[in-house]
């Protein structure tokens, strides 16, 4: 465990939390992706299954815990309690565009063709893209509320630390994992855009932020 | 082949 690992861990939690309670307080989740969630719920479904096959430190066994459960929370609150909330039409990004390549190359490219290792891999590959229907959500009603964009580089920041963790963990062990580090360059290639509005708009104090 | 690596990340 590094710095920037730990502080990735936190940074997501965050992320989880502030998104949580925003819909929890303000009892709706308009402006909010439900496909981008339950595909994060599948990230974490597929990702975790050793969650009682292997234990790694009472760490890591809690926060797939508390991400399961945050997950599947979040999007229980958007598809049942506030579904009167839920902006379905602009959320329409074709998930099955995701699902499909990703689920493919998971079979083409992993460590090993074992049932656990190819849904680790699917896993990997599906949160590169998953918050792309946010994005697009985003891009389609043209804003976003402020405290979705704070959710957003939470997000995006886990995401840069992770990249640094794996640059310090090739520097200090030698470790290497080429499926994790070229699928999280590209899911951080993703919120570039968004940082880039993020800092001019929101942070300018503009409140919500709209595009262009 | 099988050359997984540890999964000790989150």
């Amino acid at each position: 465990m590094n710095i920037f690992r730990l502080s990735g861990d936190v940074c997501h939690l965050v992320a989880i939390i502030i998104l949580f309670l925003k819909i929890w307080r303000s009892k709706s989740c308009a402006g909010i992706s439900g496909k981008s969630q339950l595909l994060f719920a599948l990230v974490f479904t597929t990702r975790y299954l050793d969650l009682f096959t292997a234990f790694i430190s009472i760490y890591n066994t809690v926060m797939k815990v508390v991400f399961l459960v945050l997950a599947y929370a979040t999007v229980s609150l958007i598809y049942f309690r506030f579904r009167k909330s839920y902006d379905s039409e602009s959320d329409s990004f074709r998930v099955e565009f995701l699902l499909v390549p990703v689920a493919g190359l998971s079979f083409l490219e992993n460590y090993s063709f074992t049932p656990l290792e190819i849904l680790w891999t699917f896993s990997i590959y599906l949160e590169s893209v998953a918050i792309l229907p946010q994005l697009f959500m985003i891009t389609k009603t043209g804003e976003a509320e402020s405290i979705t964009t704070h959710y957003l580089f939470f997000l995006g920041l886990y995401r840069t630390l992770y990249l640094a963790n794996w640059v310090w963990r090739y520097h200090e062990e030698g470790f290497f994992d080429q499926i994790a580090v070229v699928s999280g360059v590209v899911q951080t290639i993703f919120y570039c855009d968004f940082f880039y509005l993020y800092f001019t708009r929101v942070l300018r104090g503009s409140g919500k932020m709209t595009l262009p | 082949e099988d050359d997984t690596l540890p999964k000790d990340e989150l």
